[in-house]
């Protein structure tokens, strides 16, 4: 563990739980892409399996049932409890379009062909791209509320910051995973064009386009 | 690939 993993992981956690609480407090999913939460939780879901196998730290396995358990329930609450504010015409990002292809990456490019070792693969895939459903909603209708980009933020940092974990990883314990690292990169590529505009645009009052 | 790998992280 170090200082930029530790900070990712909290920084994953405050976007988790900024997006929970906005749901929450305002009984609204409005501006929120049903399918990004949904990609998310197959990623969760995919990914910490090894709950069942295998255990690395009592930290470890916290986090790994808060993540899951945070989120179903923001799929719950968009689809479920509050799912006539969910706004299903601007969330018209076709999944399969993600999913299939990445599904296909999983099998063809792993560590190993195994079970569990596919589906950690896929999720690693999946999450780079699982956020384009709501980049897309946001680019569609023009418009973010300001909780919704601390959200983004809050996620996009998460990715950045593991990048400067890998780099730490790969000087001070020769670790390195190619394949978390490509997708990674991926990921936060993915935000940087929101990286700009939150911050040229100080979190106040958006008319966001991308 | 040699066995599975255990992933540490997050």
């Amino acid at each position: 563990m170090n200082i930029f993993r530790l900070i990712g992981d909290l920084s994953h956690l405050a976007a988790i739980i900024i997006l929970l609480l906005k749901i929450w407090k305002s009984r609204s999913c409005a501006g929120i892409s049903g399918k990004s939460q949904i990609l998310f939780a197959i990623v969760f879901t995919t990914r910490y399996l090894d709950l069942l196998t295998s255990f690395i730290s009592l930290y470890n396995t916290c986090m790994k049932v808060i993540y899951i358990g945070c989120a179903y329930a923001t799929v719950y609450l968009i689809y479920m409890k509050f799912r006539a504010t969910y706004d299903g015409n601007h969330d018209s990002f076709r999944v399969e379009f993600l999913v299939v292809p990445v599904g296909g990456l999983a099998v063809l490019i792993n560590h190993d062909f195994s079970f569990l070792e596919i589906l950690w693969t896929f999720s690693i895939y999946l999450e780079s791209v699982a956020i384009l459903p709501q980049l897309f909603m946001i680019s569609k209708t023009g418009e973010a509320e300001t909780i919704t980009t601390h959200y983004l933020f809050c996620l996009g940092l998460y990715r950045a910051l593991y990048l400067f974990n890998w780099i730490w990883r790969f000087y001070f314990e020769g670790f390195f995973d190619m394949i978390a690292i490509v997708a990674g990169v991926v990921q936060t590529v993915l935000y940087c064009d929101f990286f700009y505009l939150y911050v040229t645009k100080d979190g106040k009052g958006y008319r966001f386009s991308i | 690939a040699e066995g599975e790998p255990l992933h540490d992280e997050l």
